[in-house]
């Protein structure tokens, strides 16, 4: 259904950790993207992990959290978490 | 660049520029398209440039097109990309752009321009093809450039998030980001907003444009009270290029045309919009009704320089392009590939009448070059500059000031042409651009001065520095002039007024403001405690002590909003002195909106060494009696000790 169609659709989102949720970054900070998929797999349940969710930044910096490719249905749900603040589509900005 | 140093009256011998060494201690990270460094003296470096400091902890990725260990150096100490978000956000709507570089090489032009207009290197001789010719050199000549590259065909968010994170754990001082989303968004949600933010608390100052929305009301973005947003405005050099038609009638246009000039013979003139398209579109003209004739063009949907250049493919000797009713005395300036100028609205609707009332009518047009003078008065705010009020928070006045941003001469790249067309194979050093885009690095730069010049002032205080010390009048001593209406402009548009670099190094008061303050004016506008802690994670708003309203933010500007009730409006600031004076007394001296009183308690402040910092309250109060039509007024409110002078803008809305 165009529904489901539309919870599938898989999108870039920013994705804003309580802190005391946040796992702890190495070194390598924005690449090292390990630690927030195995955040990622703690909280969204296997069946819904298809297609796999894909951490594309760890943010230790600028905000405490990661980008990641995930379907509309996987960003609901992390969402509802409670480690996690706020779910932000990603978007593209101009320049001026 | 070649003119806005001493526009800006940035000398070599006295000032801000000597006081502050340059800024040679200061790294400036460059969040845009990244750096095109191969040939551009703008990112050398200068022999005498001291070792970049040790606290920068970045440095420049290597890749088969961006030769670090080439391109690298005492100027330039980062350049790194963030591409992910991009193609996470484009995928399958998009290929990767066969001229794009997978690296922090610069493909587009725009980054190359924003970075050497924040702290490039001197260049004797740079010009566009002649036009704009002189010395060039960056706001802060010996600042370090760090480049993180995050804009490709746009910005994706969380490329530009990554590139905060990246600049603030490198250890930049300040960010220059010009760029921005279409509409302001709430803060927790703006990716810029938030990182920024975390940028600000460790304190970097972030500098970031307005917008090219204008001249419409409420179209500011970047509104976010930590950020320092920049309107454009134009320097004492215009690019004339005359329309003189058969009648003798002539009309000041501006071009960058650097061709062959049309001669004196004047050709045959035709709309577009009898020849097939109104906006010259490539494709749509037909070559014989346009072979060798001056075509007029309307504006909008397609690009300045791609009209000139469709009527280049149908076989037109030249172009005039009209300009939207709302960009009223501005035309814009373009490196056109063909004979065109660029006329206001009212200039093409003449040209239009002439038209249609001449049954052979014809025209040519003169290109003047650079002309530099006191006429038309300068600064005058840009049409495109995004304006006031924050739709988001109109308790906040921006943008906060406005800096040079129309028609500067900075670098570009070597990949792109001066029109950013694909069929003009000309390359150039340098192009002229305009945009809050240019504004934004210009006042990065002298934030970078500041920044070494007084290590002691916060982000905030080095804003309110150049907010309170900004100037409002015109080289004609007038209030600073709108192109959009040719009257005077509001603070809606210049915010605090024209940044002067010398006059900001001793503001005599500061408004500071830290991530406490930010974060009590966060509650105030009532953000849960989910919202708060992408900010703050410890914050709890419902049992912080002292939160306030929105208005009570140390901000260097006011904005009052009277509801429908119409109450007064009370507002709370606090003043440290930073004169060379511990001992120094102010006082207040208001110029009130129409329609309102305003009231300072107390009018005067005292400091003393044990007494560094007074707090005052000013009330807004409708009159009772008179009758305001317009929606907003506006005023100010000067401390003054005789020497010098703390002046802010108050915008009052109806």
């Amino acid at each position: 259904t165009a529904e489901e169609i539309q919870t599938e659709r898989v999108s870039s989102y920013i994705v804003h950790v309580a802190p005391a949720h946040a796992p702890r970054l190495p070194r390598r900070g924005l690449l090292a993207t390990r630690p927030y998929a195995a955040f990622l797999l703690n909280r969204i349940p296997l069946e819904m992990c298809r297609p796999a969710p894909r951490v594309l930044y760890s943010y230790g910096h600028a905000a405490t959290g990661f980008a990641a490719r995930l379907t509309a249905r996987q960003a609901a749900r992390l969402a509802s978490s409670g480690s996690v603040l706020a779910v932000v589509p990603d978007e593209l900005q101009e320049l001026h | 660049t070649t003119l806005t140093p001493s526009f800006l009256r940035l000398s070599e011998s006295s000032g801000l520029l000597p006081a502050s060494g340059g800024a040679s201690d200061v790294v400036i990270g460059v969040i845009d398209t990244g750096v095109y460094p191969e040939g551009r003296k703008s990112f050398a470096a200068d022999r005498s440039l001291p070792p970049p400091p040790r606290r920068f902890r970045g440095g420049c990725v290597s890749t088969p097109e961006f030769n670090a260990s080439a391109y690298c150096n005492g100027k330039l100490v980062g350049a790194k990309f963030f591409r992910k978000g991009h193609d996470a956000v484009l995928r399958g709507r998009r290929e990767v752009g066969e001229t794009e570089s997978m690296s922090p090489l610069d493909t587009e032009g725009h980054g190359t321009h924003v970075a050497s207009t924040a702290a490039g290197s001197a260049v004797l001789d740079a010009s566009l093809y002649g036009y704009g010719e002189g010395r060039a050199v960056g706001a802060a000549p010996s600042a370090r450039i760090a480049v993180y590259k995050a804009c490709w065909k746009g910005c994706a968010s969380s490329d530009v998030l990554a590139a905060f994170d990246q600049a603030i754990a490198d250890g930049v001082d300040v960010i220059s980001a010009s760029l921005g989303t279409m509409k302001a968004r709430k803060f927790y949600k703006d990716t810029t907003a938030v990182g920024a933010f975390h940028a600000v608390s460790k304190g970097i100052v972030v500098a970031v444009s307005a917008g090219n929305s204008g001249p419409g009301e409420s179209t500011v973005v970047n509104v976010a009270p930590w950020f320092l947003t920049v309107a454009a405005s134009t320097i004492n050099r215009q690019f004339p290029a005359d329309v003189v038609l058969g009648n003798g009638e002539t009309f000041i246009g501006t071009s960058l045309y650097a061709g062959k000039p049309l001669g004196a013979t004047k050709l045959p003139l035709v709309y577009g919009g009898d020849a097939g398209s109104n906006i010259c579109e490539a494709g749509k003209l037909n070559p014989t009704m346009v072979a060798g004739k001056i075509v007029l063009c309307d504006p909008g949907v397609n690009g300045r320089t791609e009209k000139g250049f469709a009527v280049k493919l149908a076989g037109g000797a030249g172009a005039v392009l009209g300009s939207d009713e709302a960009q009223g005395e501005q035309a814009r300036t373009s490196a056109h590939v063909i004979p065109v100028s660029a006329v206001t609205f009212s200039a093409a609707e003449k040209i239009k009448k002439y038209l249609r009332t001449q049954a052979s009518p014809v025209a040519t047009m003169v290109f003047h070059g650079t002309v530099v003078g006191r006429s038309p008065p300068s600064p005058r705010m840009a049409s495109f500059s995004s304006r006031g009020p924050s739709r988001l928070v109109p308790e906040i006045l921006k943008p906060d000031v406005t800096a040079p941003g129309v028609d500067i001469l900075a670098a570009w790249a070597g990949v792109t042409s001066p029109s950013l067309l694909d069929g003009d194979s000309r390359r150039v050093p340098y192009n002229i651009m305009s945009g809050t885009s240019i504004s934004c690095p210009q006042v990065s730069g002298i934030a970078a001065l500041l920044r070494q010049a007084r290590p002691e002032w916060s982000p905030a205080a080095i804003k309110s520095a150049l907010m309170t010390t900004a100037y409002n009048v015109d080289s004609a001593g007038a209030v600073i002039g709108d192109m959009s209406t040719g009257k005077a402009s509001t603070p809606f548009a210049r915010g605090a007024g024209h940044v002067d670099p010398n006059r900001a190094a001793d503001p005599g008061l500061v408004y500071d403001a830290g991530t406490e303050d930010y974060i009590a004016f966060l509650c105030a506008l009532g953000y849960s405690a989910e919202q708060m802690a992408v900010f703050s994670p410890a914050t709890n708003c419902s049992t912080r002590a002292g939160t306030g309203a929105v208005g009570d933010l140390n901000y260097p500007a006011f904005s009052a909003v009277f509801g429908p009730e119409k109450r007064a409006v009370t507002q709370r600031r606090v003043v440290r002195n930073v004169g060379g004076n511990a001992r120094a007394t102010y006082r207040a001296k208001i110029t009130s909106p129409a329609g309102v009183h305003v009231t300072v308690k107390p009018q005067k402040l005292q400091f003393s060494a044990t007494q560094g910092t007074q707090e005052y309250a000013i009330t807004f109060a409708p009159r009772m009696f008179g009758n305001v039509t317009e929606k907003h007024t506006f005023g100010s409110i000067e401390w003054s000790d005789g020497e010098h002078s703390v002046t802010s803008p108050i915008a009052v809305t109806w």
